[in-house]
């Protein structure tokens, strides 16, 4: 998982 | 989830609510960019394919299913159900201009080399740019209905109030998202002109016209 907020938006 | 967030997301409801009311209301979808709402279905479906393996809160599986299929329905209202009200021959923009250099930023720019990032990458660009079809043709007919407006104001807010949303993060959580940074503004800075016709002239009550 490379996304630093983990992709947790919409 | 703060409140910037969640009023951000709130807007972008309110917005597809606007729309469904204004096709359904007026039996028509004149004065809609077909082009921008199918690259939003193109957007969603990109973004949202992460609902099979990324569970996050039952809110935000929600609203991924909620906005694939308000933006598939436009598309079948639009296509088969008004369609006689779509012109097409003022919704020309051509959307490759806008799909290659998108799939282009996403292959450079992405949190991991792989399918499912690069697609994610790929829908958040592509959301910053998906309405200049629609910018385009309000250009070309320099007008457009109130709550056609209303519609444009309602998306717009969406990502301008998720710019607060990663102030506030970045200080409380300390977390910074630079794909989803640098797009939203962009994305936001596309709704300047809109914004400043839209609250110097629709709220005062007058009608939408841009200056020829």
């Amino acid at each position: 998982e490379g996304a630093p907020t983990g992709h947790d938006e919409l | 989830m703060n409140i910037f967030r969640f009023l951000g997301d709130l807007s972008h409801l309110a917005s597809i609510f606007i729309l469904l009311h204004k096709i359904q209301t007026t039996r028509s979808c004149r004065g809609i960019s077909f082009r921008t709402q199918a690259l939003y279905v193109v957007v969603f479906i990109a973004r949202y394919l992460d609902l099979f393996f990324r569970y996050v809160s039952l809110y935000n599986s929600a609203m991924k299913l909620f906005f694939i299929a308000s933006s598939c329905y436009i598309l079948y209202l639009m296509k088969i159900r008004y369609r006689p009200t779509h012109d097409p021959s003022i919704d020309t923009f051509r959307v490759e201009y806008l799909l290659a250099p998108c799939l282009i930023l996403a292959l450079i720019f992405n949190y991991k080399f792989n399918f499912a990032e690069v697609l994610w990458s790929f829908s958040i660009w592509l959301e910053a740019v998906a309405i200049l079809p629609q910018l385009f043709m309000l250009q070309r007919t320099g007008e457009a209905e109130n709550i056609t407006t209303h519609y444009l104001a309602a998306l717009g807010a969406y990502r301008a109030l998720y710019i607060p949303n990663w102030i506030y993060r970045y200080f409380t959580e300390g977390l910074v998202d630079p794909i989803a940074v640098t797009a939203g503004i962009v994305q936001t800075g596309l709704y300047l002109d809109f914004f400043y016709v839209y609250f110097t002239k629709v709220l005062q009550g007058q009608k939408f016209e841009l200056p020829a």
